[in-house]
């Protein structure tokens, strides 16, 4: 299936620190 | 020993690797040169890493645009996987630049990267944001005008997403007809 990520679950990571 | 969360380190990988692209209007250079690819991405973390680093829409000047396309895409009508598609358009008023303008822009984004039409996301190659002293401008592009299931699809689903109001219409407009228009309004293919 295809990578589906709603609006809520991507604004979630907005302010996460991104790991490297 | 220690059990790790994969959550915790492994970014979260989209359907599609994606280009951002920014255009500047600079009259001394050719459309071509004064389109400017800034960088591309395919996991979630790296998306919100790049847009949190650049200006809003709303803060560029006149004339500017961002194209946030797939990658091997180009933010032209003459590419091959834009050629024959079109676009659903949003313009908005002076006065939205500063209550819609941002907020609409990211819901495109969302949209594009969150792979949001279910089976019809093949045909969406990307959109378009056009800053502009007249009304700025926002659009979806697909890749065929002909593909109706997709690009009505497509429609509904953006203007609920947005969460435009019901008595609102966006159109869609094939790139042919918009790219040999005389006037200044290009006829709709589709209504939603």
């Amino acid at each position: 299936g295809k990578r589906q990520y709603d609006r809520g679950f991507l604004l979630a990571f907005q302010f996460m620190p991104a790991c490297i | 020993q220690e059990i790790v969360n994969p959550e915790a380190y492994i970014k979260h990988p989209l359907q599609n690797r994606w280009s951002l692209w920014f255009f500047k209007n600079d009259k001394s250079k050719t459309w071509q040169a004064n389109q400017r690819l800034i960088s591309k991405f395919d996991t979630v973390e790296d998306f919100w890493a790049l847009y949190n680093h650049i200006q809003l829409s709303s803060n560029l000047m006149s004339g500017c645009d961002y194209s946030l396309f797939k990658d091997g895409i180009e933010p032209m009508w003459e590419d091959e996987r834009n050629r024959r598609g079109g676009r659903w358009l949003i313009t908005l008023t002076k006065q939205q630049r500063r209550s819609d303008l941002d907020c609409y822009w990211l819901g495109t984004l969302l949209c594009l990267v969150g792979e949001a039409f279910d089976d019809y996301s093949d045909d969406v190659c990307g959109a378009v944001v056009n800053i502009r002293t007249k009304g700025d401008k926002i659009a979806i592009w697909t890749s065929d005008y002909e593909n109706r299931e997709a690009v009505t699809h497509i429609g509904r689903v953006y203007k609920e997403r947005l969460g435009l109001p019901m008595k609102m219409t966006i159109g869609y407009q094939s790139h042919a007809d918009t790219s040999t228009k005389s006037g200044s309004s290009t006829k709709n293919k589709f209504v939603v």
